[in-house]
């Protein structure tokens, strides 16, 4: 999900 | 990882050590909003949280920690170390107008409500604007030193090159991150016009970047 997947930039 | 996203870390990071360096070198932080520096603090502090409960890649993990201690060597050397340098009488922007709106927003407008996903929300709503005490300084001043405008620079062509690394990733991945997306854009829209100057006076011209 989107909320998960952001969490790889900065 | 894409070429957009690494070189708009790779700005954002010489953004960060330009003002550093800048403060650290002149022993002075004339010019410098410390409450814009304080919000970037700010910033970083609620969105790394994660720092503590998911581990992404050694990068991520350097990088996140990288940016909290130049976030706070930067404050400490304009509130502490370099403190009588410190212009407060020009840096009178209410910080409570960002703050309330987007701490509000944050549990208005978020993935999930719970307590890291509405810090992370509230980071990625006060960057938006966290320069913009900056920017009201340059305003109400008239002038900034040239090095200043070098790091206003690298810090809006982070965010727009990461506008670039939204799309790419769009078309590759399918990945949109709404929320990251539409802040990234008001940020960008906040630089354009300082862009405009710093292209037309301060890399045509010389010295100080001055407002007509």
């Amino acid at each position: 999900s989107t909320a998960e997947n952001h969490k790889d930039e900065l | 990882m894409n070429i957009f996203r690494l070189s708009g870390d790779v700005c954002h990071l010489v953004a960060i050590i330009i003002l550093f360096l800048k403060i650290w070198r002149s022993k002075s932080c004339a010019g410098i909003s410390g409450k814009s520096q304080l919000l970037f603090a700010l910033v970083f502090t609620t969105r790394y949280l994660d720092l503590f409960t998911a581990f992404i890649s050694i990068y991520n993990t350097v990088m996140k920690v990288v940016f909290l201690v130049l976030a706070y060597a930067t404050v400490s050397l304009i509130y502490f170390r370099f403190r009588k340098s410190y212009d407060s009488e020009s840096d009178s922007f209410r910080v409570e107008f960002l703050l309330v709106p987007v701490a509000g927003l944050s549990f208005l407008e978020n993935y999930s409500f719970t307590p890291l996903e509405i810090l992370w929300t509230f980071s990625i709503y006060l960057e938006s604007v966290a320069i913009l005490p900056q920017l009201f300084m340059i305003t109400k001043t008239g002038e900034a030193e040239s090095i200043t405008t070098h790091y206003l620079f690298f810090l809006g062509l982070y965010r727009t090159l990461y506008l670039a690394n939204w799309v790419w990733r769009y078309h590759e991945e399918g990945f949109f991150d709404q929320i990251a997306v539409v802040s990234g854009v008001v940020q960008t829209i906040f630089y354009c016009d300082f862009f405009y100057l710093y292209f037309t006076r301060v890399l045509r011209g010389s010295g100080k970047m001055t407002l007509p």
